[in-house]
């Protein structure tokens, strides 16, 4: 038969709201404003029609992100739901971009709108793809990094999501600590 | 009851779009 998309036909919700945020960076312009809310969307029909109409991520400049948050949560740490929290971070080599970012990036959004972490997905707040010439970066963040059991299940599906090599070890980092580093290297709090 | 979906699921939506 024939696919119909008339009335009657409902769309399936998600758990959750989700805001689809974009940075691009303008070294004349403050942070905050070149950080933009594109749209949002609560079904997996509108999840699609999204992400079939906006540029892969590798086809953004260096030093654009996307993310991906809850509504309601705001992509930086200062946000109430993000400042005790922290980021489960997976850095790409340069040659990753071409091969893997998309591929990688799309299976992370597909955790968050699925709810992949069961009991724990509540700790997530959301994702944010880093497109950097140095290296691109693709992180989860969740709401408290001294949950040690929501963290650490978090991370190891995560991992296994990405379809990472066992002996490929990813870390997680607080945000705070990331906040006051004072060189390039942020200590991990867990390993997975 | 949590509305979840595993990746097989949203990805035959992912299909239906790009056939239309």
């Amino acid at each position: 038969g024939k696919l119909s998309l008339g009335e009657g036909l409902e769309k399936h919700p998600l758990e959750n709201r989700w805001a689809l945020w974009f940075f691009k960076n303008d070294r004349n312009r403050a942070w905050r404003d070149n950080l933009h809310l594109l749209t949002k969307f609560d079904t997996v029909e509108d999840f699609w029609a999204l992400y079939s109409h906006i540029q892969l991520a590798s086809k953004l400049s260096s030093g654009c992100d996307y993310a991906l948050f809850k509504d309601g949560i705001e992509p930086m740490w200062e946000d109430c739901r993000n400042k005790h929290g922290g980021r489960w971070l997976v850095s790409l080599a340069k040659q990753q971009r071409q091969s893997n970012l998309d591929r990688l990036w799309l299976e992370t959004l597909l955790c968050l709108v699925g709810e992949a972490f069961e009991e724990y997905s509540e700790e997530v707040c959301g994702a944010v793809v880093n497109v950097r010439t140095k290296g691109d970066k693709i992180a989860i963040w969740t709401s408290e990094a001294e949950n040690q059991p929501a963290v650490t299940f978090i991370g190891r599906v995560f991992k296994d999501r990405l379809g990472l090599s066992p002996k490929v070890v990813i870390g997680y980092q607080a945000h705070a600590d990331t906040a006051t580093k004072s060189n390039s290297f942020t200590k991990n709090k867990f390993v997975v | 009851e949590k509305k979840r979906y595993d990746r097989e699921f949203l990805l035959g939506f992912q299909f239906i779009f790009a056939s239309l």
